[in-house]
């Protein structure tokens, strides 16, 4: 099993898919 | 080409094996997200003749905010389950090996209404079944995935909570199954329901190979296809064909609404 927390701010694009093209 | 936003966040996640083949995971984000207004308060240049475009997809020449400012409290639920998968166990742990048949994943995604300042309300469901490198013997291999999914309640949500569909208008890009090759990536975001499909099949020089001094080359034939229906899309599809050789693919290949074309071209990747 895994687990994570992650936190922040940030720029993203708009389809949330994490890359440009 | 790309549109951007900015999110303040903060994210819990687990997974783990709930069996043999079958992972669970479980996601809790908050998230406070604005629009973006493009600026610039320098120039080395000033091309009269070009302005950035906004960062609404929608109204490229005007910066219209596409959303409020708002907080979405949401929580995702996913099982995926591998049909036949075997493993090995040795000392240090148990290792999945390829299976030779289909993974299946469901998803469902609440975003909470009210809960922690709130502002969305929705619940969302999809289902895909996914397979890469089938292996046909000496006719290749083939990957293929196919989802669908629907918003159940789309009382209330905003654009980046939209399903998103991975488009491309370049012609240099990074492969990947999933990817529509020649779909536009903001246009077709839905807020109801969809479906999609995508197979790729690698001759991995299957015809190429019969050709004395061209199989020395080492290229591998491919062809595939996408298509996608929505409310927004319906009855896209798009069908390429290329050659690779390692990590370097060129392709071409056609798009069509139904049975108008809409585009042709060349893809590198």
């Amino acid at each position: 099993a895994t687990v994570g927390a992650s936190f922040g701010n940030g720029i993203f694009d708009l389809n949330n898919l994490g890359s440009m093209t | 080409f790309p549109k951007f936003y900015e999110k303040t966040f903060v994210n819990l996640n687990t997974t783990r094996e709930l069996a043999s083949g079958l992972q669970g995971s479980l996601s809790l984000d908050y998230a406070r997200n604005h629009t973006l207004t493009n600026s610039s308060d320098f120039k080395f240049f000033d091309n009269k003749e070009r302005e950035f475009t906004s960062n609404n997809p929608f109204t490229p020449t005007t910066e219209t905010p596409l959303f409020p400012t708002y907080t979405s409290v949401s929580a995702t639920a996913s099982l995926t389950y591998t049909i036949g998968q075997q493993y090995i166990t040795r000392p240090d742990g148990k290792f999945y090996t390829e299976s030779k048949y289909p993974r299946i994943t469901v998803l469902y995604k609440k975003g909470f209404k009210d809960l922690l300042g709130s502002n969305v309300d929705y619940d969302f469901v999809k289902a895909e079944v996914y397979q890469d490198r089938i292996s046909l013997g000496l006719w290749g291999y083939s990957s293929f995935l196919v989802g669908a999914g629907k918003f159940i309640n789309n009382n209330q949500l905003y654009y980046p909570d939209f399903k998103h569909f991975a488009g491309n208008i370049s012609t240099i890009f990074p492969p990947n199954l999933r990817k529509f090759q020649y779909l536009d990536f903001y246009q077709f975001s839905t807020n109801q329901q969809y479906f999609e499909a995508h197979a790729e099949h690698n001759f991995a020089g299957f015809f190429l190979n019969k050709v004395p001094l061209l199989r020395k080359a080492k290229l591998e034939e491919f062809i595939g296809g996408g298509y996608l229906s929505s409310p927004e899309k319906r009855n896209y599809k798009e069908f390429y064909f290329g050659l690779q050789r390692l990590v370097l693919r060129v392709s071409y290949g056609f798009a069509y609404d139904g049975g108008r074309k809409l585009t042709q071209g060349f893809r590198i990747s």
